[in-house]
């Protein structure tokens, strides 16, 4: 897939370098010349050029890409106005930076398909995450679903799945366990380099803490 | 639990607000009169203050947290001698903004618990949902295992999960679907706000499309 990357900020530097380094083809594009030498060995193809020159745009093909992400920060209308020439230019996929819900819902008129907020994706994932004791991480699947990843809690260390039973009490289903291993088992596994292994629960086997 | 928020950026705002939110109580520190106006009515309580202050640190009683989130972003002098300071006066857990892997390895070096990099979280995110195609949201669980949610494909619509064989095909455990309700389901099941429901899989029901 082609990608344009527009604004290399922080976000959409390592954006425009993840995308590469995934096998995707990607074209950063910012006005600033110094910002275009940092990543150009690290995408496709980098170009200096403002982007909202819609002449400029064209030229280097950038209404050509399948996804562009708009990542200018503080320049409100070099946002808004490099998002609006993209749709325009018919570009499938423009996903477009938002600081604030009111800037969110502009870009939404101009025609952004997704809107990105950085910021505040990452502080709604680390309150979930200090809020639930024991919680790693977690995947919102629906309304009322969701998986979760826990630290196991001490009080279940040496029971077994089937003791738990955690389908019924807790409406639960458990999909993985990871265990550190032990010392016999680090020796056998070589692959597995941060001393952890994930298997598919066994429910007769017994939980180790932690 | 009680929390500081240091430093009311946009990620420190959003977090203070939804740790709140949550029920939780929240500090929130900034040296910004105007910020600390601004946030004043949604969190616990709010405090005008220059972090690196240790005098002021232990006379608003913030080393007595629990855990302290240090978002201090462009003054990285400030951002570390207030992480340090907190770690000192014995603060369990503390949470420091890293703007870059340099600063993230000093802020470890100083004692942070946890390094925060909203954009580089975010942006990863986004290079993964991008690449995967179908593909809407993730959770790693293990080295070799996750948690993915997909739309489903065309070429599955009408067929059962036993026709499709997920597990033995593609070692895949389907363990929720999601799917629009029809008008009829639609009318019965009133709190389902944004017309999908979520289910457990039946094998031999046939997948929708979309
Ligand atoms: N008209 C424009 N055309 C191309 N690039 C632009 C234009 N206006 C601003 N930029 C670039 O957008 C980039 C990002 O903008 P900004 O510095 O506001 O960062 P940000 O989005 O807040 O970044 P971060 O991801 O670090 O939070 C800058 O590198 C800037 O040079
Ligand atoms: N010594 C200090 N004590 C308390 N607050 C401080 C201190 N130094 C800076 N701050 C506050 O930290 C806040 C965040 O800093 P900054 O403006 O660098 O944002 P940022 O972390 O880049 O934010 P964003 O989350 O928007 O990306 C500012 O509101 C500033 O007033």
């Amino acid at each position: 897939m082609r990608f344009a990357v527009i604004g290399l900020g922080r976000f959409g530097l390592r954006l425009a370098k993840q995308l590469y380094s995934a096998g995707q083809e990607v074209i950063a594009v910012d006005e600033s010349m110094t910002m275009v030498d940092q990543i150009r060995d690290e995408v496709t193809l980098a170009i200096a050029m403002d982007a909202t020159d819609e002449g400029a745009l064209i030229a280097n093909k950038i209404d050509q890409v399948d996804v562009a992400i708009v990542s200018i920060g503080e320049d409100f209308e070099a946002a808004t106005l490099t998002t609006a020439t993209l749709k325009q230019l018919g570009v499938a996929r423009v996903i477009s930076r938002a600081l604030t819900p009111t800037t969110a819902r502009i870009m939404e008129k101009i025609g952004a398909d997704d809107v990105v907020n950085p910021e505040d994706e990452s502080a709604d994932r680390w309150a979930t995450r200090l809020v639930t004791p024991h919680f790693i991480n977690q995947m919102v699947i629906g309304e009322n679903f969701s998986a979760v990843e826990i630290v196991t809690p001490n009080e279940w260390a040496g029971k077994t799945l089937v003791d738990l039973n955690m389908r019924q009490k807790y409406h639960v289903n458990i999909v993985a366990i990871r265990a550190k291993l032990t010392p016999e088992e680090k020796s056998e596994q070589q692959d597995n380099a941060d001393g952890w292994k994930t298997f598919l629960p066994d429910p007769t086997s017994p939980l180790r803490v932690g």
